[in-house]
């Protein structure tokens, strides 16, 4: 319930009505409404219990690892709903021929494949919410100054999950561990977004602002 | 360090 009640606000992508309907406009309507994502969720991490109590740079580590995953697990969510689109915001909402349009087909297909196995599963908001805890808990860091303390905020998140599918799920004793296997995907997704991002970013053609640059940057 | 200081100054803030 703590972690349903950090839960951040809903975002809207408000795609610029005066720019042409073209890559540009779809590339810069997806960076700006990440970079306002950024901002929320970065005050979501401050919520998750232990998080804030980690020292400033090893939190900083780890959102630098998992920034990412953050974002198109939460794509992901929304789009449960939706057959073979991914809904970036409610007024933001792309099926297979705009994204390839956009050059991001590669990147649909992968987070399309997360959304019909989270589907498949019936994922509920309470197994969201802590799943998006436990990639930030496990974002894997190379640089972390007490680990202990990530360990414990890991450890934290893992409880949660197991005691929600004890409590919840007590018909299938693995499905936190389906859930937890969900990850590798998640991150490999996360990884190829990154560096599809840097990639437009050394491009140049497509306005980011300096969040999302920054994180491009710590990530690169 | 000083590359990374939006993502400072928000977690520093407060809220």
């Amino acid at each position: 319930s703590h972690l349903l009640g950090a839960e951040p606000e809903k975002v809207f992508a408000m795609p610029d009505p005066a720019l042409p309907d073209d890559d540009i406009k779809a590339l810069t309507t997806l960076c700006d409404l990440a970079d306002r994502e950024l901002v929320l969720n970065i005050g979501w991490a401050k919520h998750l219990p232990g998080f804030s109590s980690l020292s400033l740079p090893d939190q900083m580590r780890l959102l630098q690892s998992a920034w990412m995953e953050v974002l198109i697990l939460r794509v992901v969510f929304r789009s449960l709903g939706t057959q073979d689109k991914l809904v970036f915001a409610e007024d933001y909402v792309m099926d297979a021929d705009q994204a390839k349009l956009a050059g991001l087909l590669e990147l649909h297909t992968a987070i399309l494949q997360l959304v019909r196995r989270y589907r498949a599963m019936g994922l509920e908001r309470e197994e969201f919410v802590t799943l998006k805890a436990i990639a930030l808990a496990n974002s894997d860091s190379m640089h972390i100054e007490d680990m202990e303390a990530v360990q414990r905020l890991q450890d934290c998140v893992h409880e949660a999950l197991q005691d929600y599918e004890h409590i919840h799920h007590s018909e299938d004793p693995r499905r936190a561990g389906k859930l937890i296997m969900t990850l590798p995907l998640l991150r490999q997704t996360a990884t190829k977004a990154v560096q599809h991002f840097c990639s437009i970013k050394q491009d140049g053609r497509v306005p980011m602002h300096k969040l999302f640059v920054e994180l491009l940057e710590a990530n690169a | 360090k000083e590359k990374h200081k939006i993502l400072h100054r928000l977690l520093q803030n407060s809220t």
